[in-house]
């Protein structure tokens, strides 16, 4: 349904925030 | 083409009033009432949930610009590193 | 011919004011028949958000995607650059005779995260 839809791309776009944010430390750390 | 849009213009448009046509009466039946009013509680749950979807893209549209701001300043650097040697 | 385009175009221009009109009536009439009491919409208003709620759907569904794709287009360069720059010092510090700086546990964690 569109609700599991919703939930569904909520979850997703969480989870890339998640790797997004850990990989622009990580980047970070490395260039210093 | 031309002539397939204004297809689905009119298509669209007929589509719509069958739907109209089939909820004509909905709100006389107590029953069908209960249903309706639990799709209206539905909708304002899909809402917030689009809210906070619209908010994590906004971050990650946020961390986008940083990740540009950081591949732009590792390529200077590396024409730096690139000059010294 | 022009005279057949002509009478074609006011056709269609006459079934898409009638649509309309239909419609309009449709509505109308639900709103009268069932007026929003408190805390309740009609039919017709919550079919309205009903499609609303879809096309704010798919807009987002169509942002998100964008924003996935450039971020990992992002990610990739960085990750190239990253490598080059690092591979390039090391060789400007055999060149030079110099130490080699060995990178922290912490860098090395890193540098397996961002493989």
């Amino acid at each position: 349904t569109l609700k599991d839809n919703v939930n569904a791309l909520l979850d997703k776009a969480r989870l890339e925030s998640h790797e997004s944010t850990s990989f622009l430390k990580a980047a970070k750390i490395l260039r210093n | 083409s031309d002539l397939e849009q204004l297809c689905t213009y009119v298509n669209e448009k007929i589509e719509n009033i069958k739907k109209i046509l089939l909820i004509r009466n909905l709100g006389q039946d107590p029953a069908l009432k209960t249903t309706l009013s639990k799709i209206g509680d539905e909708i304002i749950t899909i809402n917030e949930l689009l809210n906070k979807l619209e908010l994590e893209i906004q971050y990650q549209e946020q961390t986008n610009i940083s990740l540009k701001e950081l591949c732009e300043s590792l390529e200077e650097e590396f024409k730096d590193v690139e000059h010294l040697k | 011919m022009e005279a057949e385009v002509d009478k074609l175009e006011l056709m269609f221009q006459k079934a898409d004011s009638d649509l309309d009109y239909l419609q309009y009536r449709l509505e109308y009439e639900i709103k009268t028949n069932h007026p929003h009491s408190a805390g309740e919409k009609n039919a017709g208003t919550i079919l309205k958000e009903l499609s609303a709620i879809k096309s704010r759907y798919q807009a987002l569904c169509a942002r998100f995607k964008e924003v996935s794709v450039e971020q990992k287009e992002t990610k990739s360069c960085i990750c190239a650059l990253l490598n080059k720059t690092m591979t390039m010092i090391q060789d400007l510090q055999k060149q030079t005779n110099l130490e080699l700086t060995l990178l922290t546990e912490e860098e090395k964690a890193v540098t397996e995260q961002l493989k």
